[in-house]
């Protein structure tokens, strides 16, 4: 494992511990997208299913387990311990805008037309564009609370991080996912704009907010 | 046929 690849991971952990923490710690999630934290479930569920054929590593397993139980945990929190704190008002993309065109292509271009693969690739595609719900509360809001701008970051510069990643493996192991990398660059670039707000703003100390 | 890439990332 190259360092790109374990900052990337230690940085989407920590984007999942910062949103667990926030909305524990304030018993709210205000603010916060139930419905690109149910896609990430979803994203986690059908990419991981290999936990049960596959076994890669101790950090592998460990880290996988720990991904699809804290979106459970977040789903939960959201949907049904503080669900009087959800803003479901603002939190109004049609996810099926976002399900099925990736599950459509997930048939369409895949490594392998079999079930595990085609659901791999499925949970590529949508995490890719995930986290759009989110980014269109905050654009219909206006505003992000500060702690949740850190949890975007964090979640915006994981991938990020692995097209670091994965220019190092193709040039030191020759290896390379192209369905991984397309959809890792426009995950990324779907951040983009965050990432500029979040560095001319937040970092200076001042909240996320946006332009009437 | 070629292999499927390892699913060793996360």
């Amino acid at each position: 494992m190259n360092i790109f690849r374990f900052l990337g991971d230690i940085s989407h952990l920590s984007a999942i511990i910062i949103l667990l923490l926030k909305i524990w710690k304030s018993r709210s999630c205000a603010g916060i997208s139930g419905k690109s934290q149910l896609l990430f479930a979803i994203v986690f569920t059908t990419r991981y299913l290999d936990l049960f054929t596959n076994f890669i590593s101790f950090y592998n397993t460990s880290m996988k387990v720990v991904y699809v139980a804290s979106s459970y945990a977040t789903v939960w929190m959201i949907y049904s311990k503080f669900k009087a704190t959800y803003d479901g008002n603002h939190d109004t993309f049609r996810v099926e805008f976002l399900i099925v065109p990736t599950a459509i292509l997930s048939f369409l271009v895949n490594h392998d037309f079999t079930p595990l693969e085609i659901l791999w690739t499925f949970s590529i595609y949508l995490e890719s564009v995930a986290i759009l719900p989110q980014l269109f509360m905050v654009s219909k809001t206006g505003e992000a609370e500060t702690i949740t701008s850190h949890y975007l970051f964090a979640l915006g510069i994981y991938r990020t991080l692995y097209l670091f990643n994965w220019i190092w493996r193709y040039q030191f192991e020759e290896f390379f996912d192209l369905i991984a990398i397309v959809a890792g660059l426009v995950q990324t670039v779907l951040y983009c704009d965050f990432f500029y707000l979040y560095i001319t703003k937040v970092l200076k100390g001042k909240k996320l907010s946006l332009p009437a | 046929e070629e292999e499927t890439p390892l699913k060793d990332e996360l």
